[in-house]
Formats: structure tokens, sequence, C-alpha cells
């Protein structure tokens, strides 16, 4: 409704706004946040959004105990412009892999905002407590062409897991900066697990209780989040 | 000429309650009389839950945005801000009504606002928005 003050401290409702006039609202709100169109439904309950509602409470005022961002630099959360999470797509671009038994994931980056930094991007993996109580490397690798139809694996990062379980981070700024800058080379990240004592060996992630697989609980499964600073171009979407 | 003046007479009644009832479009219509009222902040509350786009955006539940609306009529209130040119203006103003337009009541100082909304059915976007919520009003 639109709303005026009567003059003696009470705002009241002077009418309502006709469904033509809300449309119109709605419309300037919505290109005032810069969304050109509503997505459809989303399933709830992912990891993703979880992680960045608990990144969005770390932005209010009031300091929080309950946040799981697993000792994740806040400042670095402060100068952020734009976060963005991405839910790992597992079951696109599987064909043309020797390898057995690591885990290939695929994120779609095609909706990062043109002209805007990366400043660091990371794979949020959720290790369920190991009931065989034993450490791991698990390293992630980024696929690249190499002109046949068999792809490369670049060493990316590496990250030690442990009997404990929870989230393991691993930094994938430059796969996701190379994605960006060509959208056709994003075939993916393979996903690695040795054991210290059998380097030589791989082994499932799912063996050290990595939770990879559609079916498993959603708000465990695994996925990427980026950070960006606005470079202070602004791009309107057209109404 | 009598008839049509007393046609004219006998219409006016019939307009003036649609008048008094009319409530000028917050956005659209600037000649809002509330406008009349001196430079000042006022409130607009946007809520993300009313307009039923909370399965959509997660969080916030909606924002005072506010807005600023009113007259730049000296002397302004004590805590409204006027910039030199404002004052100015006003004077040339005074002396020139037609040519002259007034100083526009606009934001002094804005605050930023995150929001965290689904993208498509899958990925999530926390936004800074740097200028959106109005804290103080001033003449420019």
């Amino acid at each position: 409704g639109l709303y005026v003050d009567n003059g003696v401290d009470r705002t009241e409702m002077a009418r309502a706004l006709t469904s033509s006039e809300r449309r119109e609202v709605e419309h300037e709100i919505l290109s005032l946040l810069g969304l050109p169109n509503r997505p459809p439904r989303a399933p709830p309950g992912s990891a993703a959004p979880q992680f960045l509602l608990d990144v969005y409470k770390s932005l209010l005022d009031a300091p929080r105990d309950d946040l799981n961002l697993s000792g994740r630099d806040l400042s670095a959360i402060n100068e952020s412009d734009v976060i963005m999470s991405f839910a790992s797509r597992s079951e696109a671009h599987q064909s043309g892999l020797r390898h057995e038994r690591g885990r290939r994931l695929w994120f779609d980056v095609s909706e990062v905002p043109i002209g805007e930094r990366i400043v660091s991007a990371e794979l949020r993996l959720f290790q369920s407590e190991s009931t065989t109580p034993q450490r791991a490397t698990v390293s992630v690798y980024q696929l690249v062409a190499d002109g046949t139809r068999e792809k490369a694996l670049m060493l990316v990062d590496s990250a030690a897991a442990g009997p404990t379980g929870g989230w393991l981070v691993l930094n994938v700024t430059g796969p996701l900066n190379s994605w960006v800058a060509f959208p056709d080379s994003n075939l993916g990240l393979y996903l690695s697990v040795h054991l210290p004592d059998k380097p030589a060996h791989e082994i499932h992630p799912e063996d050290i209780g990595i939770v990879i697989s559609k079916g498993s609980d959603a708000s465990r499964q695994p996925f990427m989040v980026a950070f960006f600073q606005s470079s202070g171009h602004r791009t309107t979407h057209s109404r | 000429t009598t008839r049509e003046t007393q046609r004219r007479t006998k219409k006016k009644p019939d307009t003036t309650p649609a008048e008094s009832s009319y409530s000028p479009h917050p956005f659209t219509d600037s000649s809002a009389h509330w406008s009349s009222r001196s430079c000042q902040i006022q409130t607009l509350y946007v809520s993300f839950r009313d307009l039923e786009w909370h399965d959509w955006i997660i969080a916030p539940n909606g924002y005072d945005a506010f807005y600023c609306s009113g007259e730049c009529n000296f002397p302004l209130n004590a805590h409204m801000n006027a910039t030199n040119h404002a004052i100015v203006q006003t004077l040339v103003h005074l002396m020139n009504p037609s040519q002259v337009p007034k100083p526009c009541c606009a934001p002094t100082k804005l605050s930023p606002i995150s929001v965290l909304y689904f993208l498509d059915e899958s990925n999530v976007i926390l936004k800074k928005y740097k200028n959106m919520v109005v804290k103080s009003c001033g003449c420019h």
C-alpha cells in the first residue's frame, strides 16, 4: 500500500496499490537489484545456500557463534562485493576419462558477472566421519584439452583429510579464472585421493567418506564458492 | 452563458471527493502532495516477503529503503544539510522563479545492504548493493 504520515506521529495507509502499480513497483525493485528474471524454484536444503546464508549472517552486525564458515577469513568476505556459489554438476561431461577411481566435478560458471574481479575461489568438499581412521591426501586437478580425445590433468591444490571429517577447502582460483576468460576450456575438475603410505595407489573419494553422489544428503554435496570485487563498471540489464 | 455556468457549478461537487481521495504514486508522480513539506527522509519498506519473493530471495526478508521528499525551503530543519550551491540557487530562484528551479531534496548519505538469492535452481549469489539505504537527506 501507499502509506503517509498523518501529521500526528502516525503512519496510515492512504490507499492500496492497484495490481498494475504493484507490478510497476516490482519491476522498479527488480531493475534496481539488477535481476532480469525470476529463476525457477530452488530445491531447499542444499549446502551452497546454507554456506552463503552463514556468510550473510556474518555480515550482520551481531557476532554469532553458530556459523559454520570453516575458519574462513572474515575480512575477505567483508571485502567482497559479490560472493557466488556453484553446485557441482558431476553428471555433465563424463566422457573421455581414463582415470576410474577419481571423481570429476563440473560447475556452470556462465553466470559470473562480467567486469567483476575474481578475488578467490574455493572447492568445498564434505568428508563424513570415517569408520576407518585413516589419513589421506585429497588433490584437485584441472582438466585441460591436450589436442587429442584424452584430457590432461593439471594439479591445482591438495589438502590433508583426517578421520574426524568436516569440510575440506581447496583453492581453485586458477581454474575459475581460465573458465571465465575462456568458457570453452571449462572441462571441469578431477578429484583424486591417495593414502600416504601408498602414493601410487588411487582410491575412491567415497572410501574416506567424501560426499560426491547426487543421491546423498543435499546439504553435504560438493560446491564451489567464488569471491568477487566490483570493478566499478556497472552492467545493467534491460527491462 | 448562465446555463453553462450553472452546469459547471453543479458538476463541481461530483469531482471534489474523487480529487480529494487521490493519492499520487510515490515513484511516478513528482507533484505528490507530501512534497509540499520541507525536505526530509520518508519511510519506504521493501518487503520481499509481501512481494512473495521469499522462495527466491533467501535473505533478508526486506529492507528499509527510505527516500527523500519535500521542498527545499529555507531555513531548513537544524539536522538537514544543504550545500552552498543549494543556498545560492534558492536565492536566485526567489529572484527568477520561472527560470531557475529550486534545489533538489536528495540523499546525502547512503548505506549498503547484502541480498542473498538464487541465480537458478542450484547456484546462489550473495551480492552487496552499495547505495541502497538512504541514511539522511539534504538539499543539493
